[in-house]
């Protein structure tokens, strides 16, 4: 099954909102998603309903100790395993930015633990291209790319699309993206005008499903659970549910 | 005048929306600020109209180069300067990581700099705690923090506020601060619970100003811009007049 880095270096897009839900839709779906948080805030380790760990108990523990990533796997309410944040990961990029093994460590700590390799693999990632979301890039079989619906968010997906470019003819392989328009206020031109314009410049990479702006997708982190389970008749749960079957139905977890 | 750099390790905030505004608010009452762009994105460049610039012409070439600040500013459409980024800003953090001077670069570089010790100087920050982000805290007389009201957001502010207690700590001086709720929904209860929270946390140090959800503010950079010039009778332009006036008042630019 597909490992899938969720990654834009713009801020607040919707990354771990994404993460979130897509993650709770496959396992409401039974295919048994783990999700690994590589933010040092932690935000999805959160929004989980895990709450705080201790490094150990981490991602940290996995690239510092080498602690094999199944024994990371917390449970969340939903079923769903997560391997925790921990706010020692910042440190990561000052221990390991100049190695040039370090931006390999996750692809292989993943090809080791064969009792990862069922299942699909949602990988949450920090607004930064540093270690931390090179390894998650490198291990990744596909790239999502949340976008919200405004203009200075557009800026960021084009030098992001040039950026896994650069990157596919460094691995020698092709890194497949999708580009999924979040945020999206129906009642602003402005969401139509970015919409179109992603339209025009990258066609078929723009998901069909639009996640629209739903308080309900802001609210459920607060309660550490996913927007089903806050809200499972709210726009936000429909447009995400919509979402994973989307991308499920083209063949992006396969 | 005080130096003031707009940070919050949150991403999608509202910290170039900040800066943009205040700064033009502080130009339209005749103040001669002068901006600071150190997002390697350039968000702030791209928003006030000055566009991409060649590195040589950007703040990497103050860092790498030790080119004056006064010989980086731009005028802006409406009048107000700006220092420029770039993404060779990119490459500070593992060029000049581990040397324990790096950090101090841009508050030497403005001691020395005559030219700018008249003016207001607002730094926009990326998002992240690193090189870049500590020459602004080291250079601040005052730090700014946008907070958006939801959840994910307030979990960065209470981080954010013992991080700098720790720097006040290590530098032996107070760095004053103040929390400005930004992109507030008034149709939605959690806003309010939002800002309840930060409130009874935070008391005064929340600007009495709250920055309202206003399409105006989303826009207005994609014609390289500010609120006030995009639409001067927007809610938006409304609420960063009476940010700026506010902060003013209360003597955060002496
Ligand atoms: N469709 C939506 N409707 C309403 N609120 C949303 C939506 N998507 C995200 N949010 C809220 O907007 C904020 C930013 O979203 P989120 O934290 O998922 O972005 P991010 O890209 O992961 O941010 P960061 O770059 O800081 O990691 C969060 O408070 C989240 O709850
Ligand atoms: N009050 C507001 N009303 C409507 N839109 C807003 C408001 N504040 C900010 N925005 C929009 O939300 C997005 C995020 O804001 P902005 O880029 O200023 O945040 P930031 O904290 O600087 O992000 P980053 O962490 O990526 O630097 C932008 O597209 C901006 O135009
Ligand atoms: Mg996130
Ligand atoms: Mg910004």
């Amino acid at each position: 099954m597909a490992v899938v880095a969720v990654f834009n270096q713009k801020g607040g897009v919707g990354k771990t909102t994404t993460c979130l839900n897509v993650t709770a839709a496959l396992s409401i779906a039974g295919t048994n998603p783990v999700a690994l948080d590589l933010d040092p805030q932690g935000h999805l380790t959160l929004a989980s309903g895990v709450g705080h760990v201790t490094s150990d108990h981490s991602m940290a523990a996995f690239f510092n100790h080498k602690t094999p990533l199944v024994q990371l796997l917390q449970d969340t309410s939903r079923g769903w395993q997560i391997a925790p944040a921990s706010l020692e990961l910042a440190k990561l990029d000052a221990l390991l930015g100049s190695d040039p093994h370090a931006a390999s460590l996750l692809k292989k700590g993943l090809q080791e633990d064969l009792a990862l390799t069922g299942a699909p693999i949602m990988i949450d990632c920090c607004p930064m291209l540093g270690v931390l979301t090179l390894n998650a890039l490198l291990a990744a079989d596909r790239v999502l790319v949340p976008v919200s619906a405004d203009f200075l968010s557009l800026q960021g997906v084009q030098r992001l699309d040039s950026a896994l470019n650069v990157l596919e003819k460094k691995l020698s392989r092709k890194i497949p993206r999708r580009i999924l328009v979040t945020r999206f206020d129906s009642r602003r031109k402005l969401s139509y005008d970015i919409y179109d314009k992603l339209r025009d410049q990258f066609g078929s990479l723009i998901c069909n499903t639009r996640i629209g702006e739903n308080v309900a997708l802001a609210t459920s982190p607060m309660h550490g659970i996913d927007v089903f389970e806050y809200d499972n008749h709210s726009t936000g749960a429909a447009d995400y549910r919509a979402l994973a079957k989307e991308l499920w139905e083209s063949g992006f977890f396969a």
